[in-house]
């Protein structure tokens, strides 16, 4: 099976409700310093149930969408509050489409709100953590293992972590 | 869970020779010969394996047997990936997400890795990946683009797919 | 200790600024205006300096204020580099030596970057600058090429300066 | 001042006896991965002074050049058994030549052992190391402070090092 789509609500840099996709079998994710790329990795590890402290946020309340005062200081000009709005959405989810190689269609998603809390769906009806860990288990993916997630300047201590760490990580797939 | 561990390991150590000897293979010069790596796993205390350890062994192509800790950081990286692979070889999930993996690596490795990619990529075994190279992206069937919309202040997404359909 | 502590502190503080806006002003379109971020440090206890500690601020242009971890890996690499000169511009070392500090960087800020160091590259202030871009070495003055001779097993040198003579 | 040329004899994977240089006032180091451009910024941060353990080894004589059996693997042939010298060097040294803003040329030498042993000379004189580090502090090349030198990978925390972490820099340099 595959990740297809990508749909998000006031998570982290990405504003409103947005879709992404559709992601192919070699799909790369390109664009500037601070466009938002590491975040849409964060959504899809998000959606996959991955706890906030992987995500770069101390609070799950992090993850929601804050406009701000913008920093907007133009050569000549000075000052820079605009759009100081504290009114921020309050709430973010992500739903991530994936079709099962028997061409099931199968929607996961996540969402949270200003006071932490969590909430999952599978295929729209509310469930527990542990029942939507399952069926993402059924699929082979297995979020507690992670070694099919790569945050960026992790790779090169992979190779080499101790006896220990690999050891853990080899039963953690077995 | 002694077999389960067991039977992870023998799998992963039949096959982390071939992959990185994939994402290593350098021609030296036009006609000489096609140079690999090495890497095997071993068990620092066969007798009850996960009490002591799985270590891991890689050395790249002309190199000294060395430690791993003395490689530099493209060769980590590329043995790094060469482990994730196998790992995922025993135990298939069905994508992964690289978040610039690339960073260390010099144009020749990054060709090769993203040869790899590539090569196999597939129905069930899919592959999102964030990169800054254009050696990198340029071989992807799909490009994800991400800018600031300063207007609104949010980030924004383009899909184009590479063989010239655009879509939004 | 103290007067000594804070006339460094008061120096750095009046240059991170104009370090920062340096390695960030952009151009948002052909005519559009020139934004650039803002930098500036503070003392989190400012009876006693070196009790609690000098924070840093850093806010790329056109972004929200928001603590520095939640900056990107590119954006915390500008960051760190308008830091350091910041505490150069102080304590003038005669050489910085840098290795891959541009990994991170997209090729705007890798042109930003490397403009400054050849803006700011001299007698007194040298940069020795590891890298794997040509966007960034190709600004050099001179290039030190380390290529591996797999006949004697070694690493070897060749030096090269960049308008045209060859040394070796 | 500046750093002018680098000679250096079985440092890393620098076999033998190499000189290295002129350097401008911007020179970069390019090469392969794996060619020793990091091992080139370990000698001019060895010949400085700085401990091993910020040199990717644990112990001193890690840095001497060793051979060792090749891993000379070709498609089609196995073995790799080449040149399996244990008798590699048993010392090593690199030699920093700086050019004061005055013009006067000045030597920094550190020489180590198998055994381990350091030895430092300046101008081609024997001297401890208190001596050798005053002469450095004399050209501002404070090596305890160590912001003038940036190893692989380290860029990023210097951005979100600690408070305190910060204000001990900045403690060092003042
Ligand atoms: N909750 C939030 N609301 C709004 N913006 C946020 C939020 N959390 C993080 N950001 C912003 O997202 C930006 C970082 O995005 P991200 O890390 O995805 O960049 P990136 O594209 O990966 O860049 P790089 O190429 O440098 O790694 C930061 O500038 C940060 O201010
Ligand atoms: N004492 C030694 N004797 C011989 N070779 C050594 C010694 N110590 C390290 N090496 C070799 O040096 C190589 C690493 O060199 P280095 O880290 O300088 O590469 P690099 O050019 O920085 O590469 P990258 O671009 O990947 O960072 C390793 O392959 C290692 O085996
Ligand atoms: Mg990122
Ligand atoms: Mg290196």
């Amino acid at each position: 099976g595959r990740l297809v789509k990508l749909e998000l609500e006031n998570f982290k840099s990405y504003k409103g409700h947005q879709v992404i996709g559709p992601f192919y079998n070699f799909s790369c994710i390109i664009g500037p310093n601070g466009a938002g790329k590491s975040n849409l990795m964060d959504a899809i590890s998000f959606v996959l149930g991955v706890k906030s402290s992987q995500l770069r946020s101390s609070h799950l309340k992090d993850l929601i969408y804050r406009g701000g005062a913008i920093n907007n200081s133009i050569d000549g000009l000075g000052g820079n509050d605009t759009e100081n709005d504290a009114s921020g959405p309050k709430r973010a989810w992500v739903m991530a489409e994936y079709h099962t190689s028997e061409g099931q269609v199968l929607k996961f998603m996540r969402i949270i709100t200003i006071n932490g809390a969590s909430e999952y769906r599978f295929n729209g009806k509310v469930t527990t953590y542990e029942k939507y860990n399952k069926e993402l288990e059924k699929q082979n993916i297995l979020v507690k293992a992670k070694n099919f997630l790569v945050f960026q300047g992790d790779v090169e201590a992979i190779a080499s972590q101790s006896p220990k760490d690999l050891t853990r990580l080899i039963e953690q797939v077995s | 869970r002694y077999n389960l561990f067991y039977s992870a390991f023998k799998h992963m150590e039949s096959k982390i020779q071939s992959i990185y000897e994939e994402l290593t293979r350098t021609r030296t010069s036009a006609n000489g010969p096609v140079l690999h790596g090495t890497a095997y796993l071993s068990l620092e205390d066969s007798e009850e394996p996960y009490l002591d350890g799985v270590k891991y062994h890689a050395m790249p192509p002309a190199k000294t047997f060395r430690d791993m800790d003395h490689l530099s950081g493209g060769e980590k990286t590329v043995a790094a990936l060469a482990l994730l692979f196998a790992i995922h070889s025993y135990q298939p999930s069905p994508f992964f997400v690289l978040d610039e993996v690339d960073a260390a690596l010099d144009n020749a490795n990054v060709m090769r890795v993203a040869s790899y990619v590539k090569r196999h990529a597939s129905e069930n075994f899919q592959f999102v990946v964030i990169s800054l190279k254009n050696t990198f992206y340029e071989r992807a069937q799909a490009l994800v683009g991400i800018y600031r919309d300063r207007d609104v202040n949010s980030s924004k997404v383009l899909t184009l797919k590479l063989d010239g359909e655009y879509e939004n």
